[in-house]
């Protein structure tokens, strides 16, 4: 289903969702879990937002009930650990890279990947100012590095 | 019937806000 432009700040968590349906269930459930609240606040008002939501309403309740057994998906506090560790293995993989002068888009993905799942821990209550500087830092490095690569240069 | 509109949607989005709650066992 087209993503509505009202609702255009949630379509790469929902790429990242769609991502990792296979991969990793819990991650694309929270994602998911994390645009829907997002979606609600931006614009639940209009027909076409409206519809969009409800069919990720329906997704959503439709994978709690298949992974249901899952104490991640059960738990929210379990869920809150399994996302947050996930985030910062990205982090550390890119960064990793970074500091070994390794510059390539996998790296880039994963910084960007890291960032927009710090955000998908806001479901969970207030991010704590160290993932709040993880985001603002992952975000910031796979912009500059992307754009390093664009123009061929190499990242400092 | 804006104001018919406006009463339906607001249903609708306290009926998802609901659904929401649900699924996350809040209620």
């Amino acid at each position: 289903m087209a993503l509505p432009a009202q609702l255009k700040p949630i379509q790469h968590h929902l790429r990242t969702a769609q991502e990792h349906e296979k991969r990793d269930p819990v991650v694309a459930y929270y994602c998911r879990l994390y645009a829907m609240q997002t979606g609600m606040k931006l614009d639940s008002k209009t027909p076409e937002c409206r519809k969009f939501l409800i069919k990720l309403m329906d997704q959503l309740e439709s994978m709690k009930k298949e992974l249901g057994d899952n104490d991640s998906i059960s738990q929210e506090v379990v869920g809150n650990a399994h996302i947050e560790n996930y985030a910062l293995k990205m982090f550390l993989y890119a960064d990793n890279e970074d500091r070994a002068g390794r510059f390539h888009k996998n790296m880039i993905k994963s910084f960007y990947s890291a960032s927009l799942l710090l955000d998908v821990l806001s479901v969970f209550g207030e991010l704590s100012e160290e993932n709040i500087q993880h985001r603002k830092y992952a975000r910031w490095k796979a912009t500059y590095i992307h754009n390093c690569l664009k123009n061929g240069e190499t990242p400092q | 019937s804006s104001t018919l509109a406006s009463s339906v949607a607001s249903s609708e989005q306290d009926e998802l806000s609901q659904r929401l709650s649900r699924l996350r066992g809040q209620v």
